[in-house]
């Protein structure tokens, strides 16, 4: 979950 | 999720989709980029390679997969088809892959969030996404081609990419941590390129327009 948030994106 | 994230992806596979399916329709792909579709494929595949291990959400896995699967299709029926494959413009389309792949993977060494190896592949896809469109607009250039098919698929592509945008607008004003100035810029280089084909696609189609008056 500690992920950089535009990991998130496709 | 916000609504310009849902629109942006979903347009991403109607864009797939689209071209899949007046391939398989038409049995032709008569002014289509082998090297563009191809890039596209390498893009989902090094960006994904997570889909193994980092789950995030159902939403995220099934657009993955369902991206690599679509786009390795239209290379199957490009490459293998014996129909489709003699509609492929091979001598038009000669664009090199390795002056797009090599500065990408160079750019994706230098400039990096964190040097590891998924990190430098997920950020050599982010450079390569953006210009990735390269081959298919020269092949147009070439062949001044801009048909039904290529424009419909282009058109979505470019819409894509502007709802994502708007979708990092939103994030940016909603999330107080959220920022990503690699994909940003990638971003904007890749709509960039998309508006140069919106105007090859404008002449084009009022070139066909001016064609039909009656002199």
């Amino acid at each position: 979950a500690a992920e950089p948030a535009e990991k998130d994106e496709l | 999720m916000n609504i310009f994230r849902v629109s942006a992806d979903i347009l991403h596979l109607l864009s797939i989709l689209v071209l899949l399916l007046k391939i398989h329709a038409t049995k032709s792909c008569a002014g289509i980029s082998l090297k563009t579709q191809e890039l596209y494929l390498a893009v989902f595949v090094t960006r994904y390679l997570d889909l193994f291990w980092n789950f995030h959400s159902l939403y995220n896995s099934v657009f993955k997969v369902v991206y690599i699967a679509t786009s390795s299709m239209i290379i199957w029926y490009m490459k293998r088809h014996r129909g489709v494959k003699q509609t492929y413009d091979k001598d038009h389309d000669t664009f090199r892959y390795l002056f797009l792949i090599v500065p990408c993977a160079v750019l994706a060494l230098i400039v990096n969030g964190r040097f590891s190896l998924f990190e430098i592949l997920w950020t050599f896809s982010i450079y390569l996404e953006a210009v990735a469109i390269l081959p298919q607009l020269v092949l147009l250039q070439r062949t001044k081609n801009v048909d039904n098919l290529t424009g419909n698929y282009v058109f979505l592509l470019g819409l894509y990419r502007a709802f994502y945008i708007l979708n990092w607008i939103y994030r940016y004003a909603t999330e107080p941590h959220y920022s990503a100035w690699i994909v940003w810029l990638s971003g904007l280089v890749q709509t960039g390129l998309y508006l140069d084909f919106f105007y090859y696609y404008l002449q084009a189609w009022k070139q066909s327009k001016k064609l039909q008056l009656p002199s």
